[in-house]
């Protein structure tokens, strides 16, 4: 594996979308994962529509009653891959443009979806094999507690304590090797992540989280997609 | 000057009369409807929102202390308590455990 990787310096990331005040972050995971899976597939970076999940996806956990994928109240980044390899693919961000409302009605044109799964699976916690997943098969869709992301400006985040419990839906784009832990007096390995709230937030809409200790539970729900050549 | 013999190791340089420039919570909180272009409906609204603020500064300081390696403070959110930030901007429903039915990712080679 290499020391460092980045999916933004290699052209499978779109540009920080911004959710809005909507509870819809698990299908800007969603979506960022198959951009690029499918970047990877044909050499194409297109922006896909959360738009689509928000007003079609109600896809539902089988093993969790009452855990649906239902727009801005929320959704699983898993559940929406199922939808996604059932109806066809997802239609361009152009063509089903985000509004940060649900309740519309779904307009699906499928003559016009620009990006199918062909598979998708969840990696197991371990950092090299979310690393070696990263590489091989481009953003991984991930899971997260964001309780010290309200707060968050800059640098690498390694609070002592974080809750595990998972409440948001992020993507993860690559790992660097040198952020310096001023606490600790050494070096720590990071995870590079796009947020969905911005450019304004963050460092230019991405956050920085230690690596080593399945931190805030970054390593507990991780998701690989892959995309149909068309 | 002129006390060449004393053992001078630590040179003034800034006005040694200047008060300190912290900036008080009303600062803080200009800057921020400024920057993010806060507008509230009504002076209750307003107000109710300055509270929320101040306890997120103090949280943000909290959040400092327990998490040095990364910088907290004042972001767009600092205006909404813990549930609003919670219910307008996350949103991933039981994720706190794997679904039972998800395929399992073959293991990658990570040597060499």
């Amino acid at each position: 594996l290499p020391e460092e990787f980045d999916w933004r310096e290699r052209g499978a990331v779109t540009p920080v979308k911004n959710q809005g005040s909507c509870g819809s972050c698990w299908s800007f995971s969603a979506t960022g994962a198959l951009e690029g899976a499918n970047f990877l597939a044909t050499g194409k970076l297109v922006s896909l529509s959360e738009q689509q999940l928000v007003d079609c996806d109600h896809e539902c956990d089988p093993e969790e009653a009452g855990s649906c994928d239902s727009g801005c109240n929320g959704g699983l980044m898993n559940s929406a891959f199922e939808y996604t390899l059932k109806t066809g693919g997802l239609m361009r961000e152009e063509d089903y443009p985000y509004t940060g409302k649900d309740g519309a009605t779904c307009k699906l044109d499928k003559s016009k979806i620009v990006a199918s799964v062909s598979n998708f699976s969840v990696i197991s916690i371990d950092e090299e094999q979310i690393a070696a997943n990263l590489v091989k098969n481009g953003p991984l869709a991930v899971a997260i507690n964001a309780a010290y992301m309200q707060t968050y400006i800059g640098g690498v985040s390694c609070p002592y304590i974080c809750m595990r419990r998972l409440n948001h839906g992020v993507l993860l784009v690559g790992y660097g090797s040198a952020g310096y832990a001023p606490a600790r007096f050494k070096e720590k390995p990071y995870w590079i992540i796009k947020n969905s709230w911005g450019e304004t937030w963050g460092e230019d809409g991405f956050y920085k989280i230690c690596r080593g200790r399945n931190v805030c539970g970054v390593d507990s729900l991780v998701s690989t997609v892959t995309a149909t050549v068309s | 000057d002129g006390n060449e013999g004393d053992d001078l190791v630590i040179k003034q340089v800034v006005d040694g009369g200047a008060e300190p420039n912290v900036l008080s919570s009303e600062d803080h909180f200009s800057l921020f409807k400024k920057k993010f272009g806060k507008v509230y409906a009504s002076r209750e609204e307003h107000d109710y929102r300055f509270s929320v603020f101040k306890s997120n500064l103090r949280r943000a300081r909290r959040h400092q202390k327990l998490d040095p390696s990364a910088r907290h403070g004042v972001t767009q959110f600092s205006d909404l308590t813990r549930s609003e930030f919670k219910r307008k901007h996350l949103g991933v429903k039981g994720g706190f455990k794997l679904p039972k039915d998800a395929n399992k990712a073959p293991i990658l080679p990570t040597e060499n």
